[in-house]
């Protein structure tokens, strides 16, 4: 990414999960989706600053970057849907419900978006088979709860 | 479902 565009794209991001939206920004969000989708670089950039945001302690923090996560695997393509599905993605996800790692001190609502987002991948990206291998590991180990 | 061995990404964490 150009700086400029850098710029523009860790702005677009902030203000779709700033701790201070009093709701969720849509068009912050779908502004995010569109960009990380044109850019070549979009897609493993935006899964690192979402990852890290996951990771927030802070409720409301975590589930607007769910959100986004959430919005753009559906509005995204391929490229994207290839990005989250490395377990470089995943294991984040994975520690924040696993409670060797953050799971403990995690609100159960962020747990349980991210358990659901993952269910949901599996059966709408079959052919992701990380998300599938790394969802089945969550339920053989119990943090799924059926 | 083995995943095939990708070099650009990590093993799969173990809980």
């Amino acid at each position: 990414l150009s700086p400029a565009l850098d710029v523009l794209f860790l702005e677009t991001f902030y203000k779709a999960t700033n701790p201070l939206n009093k709701d969720l920004d849509w068009d912050g969000i779908n502004a995010f989706c569109e960009q990380l989708n044109k850019e070549l670089e979009g897609p493993p950039l935006a899964t690192r600053l979402l990852a890290h945001k996951i990771q927030s302690p802070q409720e409301w923090e975590a589930i607007q970057a769910l959100t986004v996560l959430e919005s753009c695997m559906k509005s995204c393509g391929k490229r994207f849907h290839d990005e989250v599905g490395k377990f470089r993605f995943l294991n984040e996800l994975i520690k924040v419900v696993s409670p060797k790692y953050l799971g403990s001190r995690t609100p159960e609502k962020v747990k349980s978006k991210i358990l659901e987002l993952m269910y949901s991948w599996t059966l709408g990206l079959p052919h992701e088979v990380k998300i599938l291998e790394a969802y089945q590991m969550l339920k053989k180990q119990g943090i799924v709860k059926c | 479902t083995v995943s095939f061995h990708d070099d650009s990404d990590e093993d799969l964490l173990n809980v």
